[in-house]
């Protein structure tokens, strides 16, 4: 008998291997709109799946959203399998959502660092990093969020290679990271990037590698605080706005900054809510408040960058 | 498996400069293996910093010397993990 996709509780935090089961499910569930799409393996040859989002069409705009890029972050992808749901059944349903996807395609990367995701199950439930070896080091790992072509090496990202925000040998020299970053270019057509983090309650746009402003600034801006309004609107979760630099610190090699950099405008990472008292341990009856709050904002870029091509 | 009996988080409301860069010193450190989980940018945002149990007394000593208020979060951090542990597992069945 088929798993059905009601059989998982999105309110609790699950293995790779239950999340990639998850996805045939779902797949099987709406199996003209959505596919699951491997787009490379992982250091360790784990399989990396995208979720995409589509009614048709050929290459049509596309918005991406990857989250679990630490791995610590749990919420991260549960928000990001709870959202993927939400996608799919209510395609049809809410009438924005469904013009949406009438128009433009989803790309979403539950598991976008999936070596450190096991590892954070199995050995080390604070691991950030990616698992690969680094060269004449015993610390293994990157940040993979300071390894894109985007100042790389620069302000914010560490040398060190047992450092939590070490940026790698090189940019993309994480294979996770290229996989992300040669569909990206193959495809050619996203009109925004999304990179869900957590915690700390923040909306943010580039720049993390310098503190100059984008030229975007000004509609950036306004988006994440109608965003935000729109999140906080439901439980209250108070949000903060603004650009990597100034609103956090600077921080080289972020993927946002690169997304940005390659033409895409509506480039945005999210910092997901905290209780104040648990940080990457949330507990998992938080899952589901935090991923419902997030769809409203999350929502509203996707319904802005439909109404704005460009 | 890698554990953190004893381990505590402790949320540091900055209020001033003088304790924002105080706190920034403290990133350099490595002897007491801090990890921070929200780093000291602004007085605007609290740091967040998990303290192993081996220098919960040198850290809570170095922040009273300089007069920085802080709470702790997280008691016992292995505590917390072995909660989230058994549910999941309770939930997989």
């Amino acid at each position: 008998k088929k798993q059905s996709t009601r059989s998982i509780n999105f309110g609790a935090y699950h293995t790779l291997e239950t999340i990639y089961s998850w996805m045939d499910t779902l797949v099987t569930q709406y199996p003209h709109l959505v596919t699951k799409q491997e787009i490379g393996k992982s250091y360790e040859n784990r399989p990396m799946y995208v979720l995409k989002f589509s009614t048709g069409g050929t290459n049509r705009p596309a918005i991406w959203i990857d989250t679990g890029i630490h791995s610590r972050e749990w919420v991260s992808p549960a928000t990001g399998l709870w959202t993927a749901n939400k996608i799919a059944s209510d395609f049809g349903s809410d009438a924005s959502l469904t013009s949406l996807l009438n128009t433009m395609d989803i790309y979403m990367l539950i598991l976008a660092n999936p070596d450190g995701y096991v590892y954070t199950h199995t050995n080390d439930r604070m691991w950030r990093k990616t698992r690969s070896l680094n060269s004449g080091s015993l610390c293994r790992g990157v940040d993979p969020n300071r390894n894109w072509d985007a100042g790389f090496g620069g302000p914010g990202a560490s040398t060190s290679p047992c450092s939590d925000s070490y940026h790698g040998p090189f940019a993309h020299s994480e294979i996770e990271v290229k996989n992300v970053v040669d569909l990206i270019k193959s495809h050619g057509n996203f009109k925004s990037f999304i990179s869900v983090h957590a915690y700390s309650q923040l909306l943010m746009y580039p720049y993390g590698y310098t503190c100059t402003d984008v030229a975007d600034k000004a509609e950036l801006d306004s988006i994440g605080r109608a965003a935000t309004q729109k999140l906080t609107s439901l439980y209250g979760t108070y949000y903060k706005v603004g650009n990597i630099c100034n609103i956090i610190y600077p921080a080289s090699g972020g993927s946002i900054d690169w997304s940005y950099d390659t033409g895409i405008k509506y480039s945005f990472a999210f910092e997901l809510r905290d209780t104040g008292y648990y940080g990457f341990l949330l507990p998992s009856n938080q899952i589901i408040p935090t991923a419902t709050e997030t769809w409203l904002a999350l929502k509203h870029i996707m319904e802005y960058v439909r109404d704005h091509p460009y | 498996e890698r554990t953190f009996v004893g381990d505590q988080v402790l949320r540091i409301t900055l209020q001033s400069q003088e304790q924002l860069r105080v706190l920034q010193s403290l990133e350099h450190e490595e002897e007491w293996q801090l990890d921070f989980w929200l780093h000291p940018v602004s007085t605007d945002l609290p740091v967040d910093i998990r303290v192993p149990s081996s220098s919960l007394s040198t850290i809570k000593e170095f922040l009273l010397t300089h007069n920085i208020p802080f709470t702790v979060i997280i008691e016992n951090l292995q505590e917390l993990i072995d909660m989230e542990k058994t549910e999941m597992e309770e939930n997989q069945k």
